[in-house]
């Protein structure tokens, strides 16, 4: 394209710095309250699970307390691996006839060491197991919003009751 | 499961997920 | 090149468009108003899909449009102001409907729908984007798998179809812009009359003139989400010109150009630069008319 001939272009008087001074001349100097809202992105810093610098095994009974307030079961574990935690918990709601449909979503919680005291509690998604359901057919489109929902959940009752 | 530390009375978990050959972050941010 | 452009626009899906990796962010609808803005502007977004967790389901498309309505119902209602930090996202559609505001957007459609199927959504939906939705097939639930824009459907077309430098009339012979009816302000404009404009109209930007309708700047939707984080809803009795002072130091600027100016030269600024929407200006800098995306989609699609 001819760029060379195009008009386009930004407009000085809209530049911040350029409107400050317009009203600086115009006798309304910045203030506090008149002055730039910072809405700089702040990094989000994200973790892999929840960290936690209890004691492991302290962990362990804070994470069945949690899962037994949210009614949630879970399979007994090995005697050879007190950390890792399989979890099944029924999410009912409503399907687009509106009949209250029950899903057994499944999760694995694990405990990892980091370092010395310092341990993270990864949740990890284990699909659903609905009986007689078709085995599923496509394992790249799963919503992962109610396995978000339930480790919200556990999270936010892990937060509370600690 | 990656999560963000609690601001503002609102938790952010987020999931990797395959999306058939792309891959989605699925992030949900809910209130405390 | 308009035809080869439709034709390229039949042969992709919303898919195509996506990245092959990407994030979609998801507001649960018990998010009070306040923490929704907060969670917006830290991902430097001003629209996102809704979750209802009870229904474990898809809530509406929530945009700047919802946040304009809230203002205008607080306005209109100065004594419920402090009821920002307190509103949730399921409460929206009362106040919209207390307001007589059009309600949240619930459209939506496939990843795998010809992209051509999905402009149509972008350009009859309220906010111009439309949520790419699928389904669980085991468990019926619904995947919110991303959010197609009218900026990144543009956006694709530039960097992909060279028809695009073709397309040479200019603007003014193609009768482009919005000219009539157009909703402006000048710097002693009361903040609350634009929130109205934004509210009652529709509109996501308001051009501001001197008194000789030159252009000086302009006011949009955005503006007044980061001056709600910065003060609340207190302060819609500013002007203008003190409004804008609280526009964040990285406004990249407003774009102009002139009737002289065609589609393609438009194209090639969406192909190297983030473009809202173009004011239309004269020689003297003196306002015409708006171009907006929506009015280039409407022109590509349709002619």
């Amino acid at each position: 394209v001819g760029v060379a001939d195009s008009r386009i272009a930004i407009l000085p008087s809209s530049l911040p710095q350029y409107h400050l001074a317009y009203m600086q001349t115009h006798g309304v100097a910045m203030s506090k309250k008149l002055s730039p809202v910072s809405v700089k992105k702040s990094k989000i810093r994200w973790h892999f699970g929840i960290r936690s610098r209890s004691y492991p095994l302290d962990v362990v009974s804070e994470i069945y307390r949690a899962l037994k307030n949210l009614g949630a079961e879970w399979a007994r574990h090995r005697n050879d691996d007190l950390w890792t935690i399989n979890v099944r918990w029924r999410n009912e709601a409503p399907n687009d006839q509106g009949e209250m449909v029950a899903e057994l979503l499944k999760m694995r919680i694990q405990l990892y060491q980091l370092e010395q005291n310092n341990y993270l509690v990864d949740f990890k998604f284990d699909g659903f197991e609905n009986k007689g359901a078709a085995k599923r057919r496509h394992d790249d489109t799963f919503s992962a919003y109610p396995f978000l929902r339930f480790a919200t959940k556990l999270i936010l009752e892990l937060a509370v009751s600690s | 499961l990656a999560t963000t530390s609690i601001r503002h009375n609102v938790l952010a978990v987020a999931s990797v997920s395959r999306y058939s050959s792309k891959y989605v972050t699925q992030i949900l941010y809910t209130p405390l | 090149a308009l035809q080869s452009i439709r034709e390229f626009l039949q042969s992709k899906t919303s898919y195509d468009v996506l990245p092959v990796s990407f994030k979609i962010v998801m507001l649960d609808t018990k998010l009070t108003l306040k923490g929704t803005l907060l969670t917006l502007l830290q991902n430097g977004i001003i629209s996102a899909p809704l979750w209802d967790s009870n229904q474990s389901r898809f809530a509406g498309l929530l945009s700047s449009q919802d946040f304009m309505n809230v203002a205008q119902y607080l306005i209109d209602r100065p004594e419920k102001a402090e009821e920002i930090n307190t509103i949730t996202l399921d409460q929206l559609a009362e106040i919209e409907s207390t307001i007589g505001a059009r309600q949240i957007e619930t459209s939506r459609i496939h990843p795998f729908k010809s992209l051509y199927e999905t402009c149509q959504h972008i350009v009859e939906s309220k906010a111009h984007r439309v949520p790419l939705i699928d389904t669980d097939p085991e468990t019926g639930r619904e995947i919110v798998v991303s959010v197609l824009t009218q900026y990144r459907v543009l956006r694709f077309v530039a960097l992909n179809c060279k028809e695009t430098q073709d397309l040479k009339i200019p603007i003014k012979d193609l009768n482009l812009a919005t000219r009539e009816n157009l909703h402006t302000a000048t710097m002693d404009t009361q903040l609350a009359d634009v929130v109205g404009a934004f509210s009652k109209y529709g509109v996501s930007c308001v051009p501001i003139v001197d008194e000789n309708n030159k252009l000086l700047n302009v006011y949009e939707a955005y503006d007044v989400m980061t001056l709600i984080k910065g003060n609340g809803f207190s302060d819609f009795s500013l002007s203008i010109g003190k409004a804008l002072m609280r526009r964040p130091q990285d406004f990249e600027g407003v774009i102009t150009c002139s009737e002289h100016d065609s589609v393609a030269h438009i194209m090639e600024t969406i192909r190297r630069s983030r473009v809202l929407r173009l004011c239309m200006v004269d020689e003297e800098g003196k306002l015409l008319g708006l171009v907006t995306l929506v009015d280039i989609l409407n022109y590509i699609m349709f002619g």
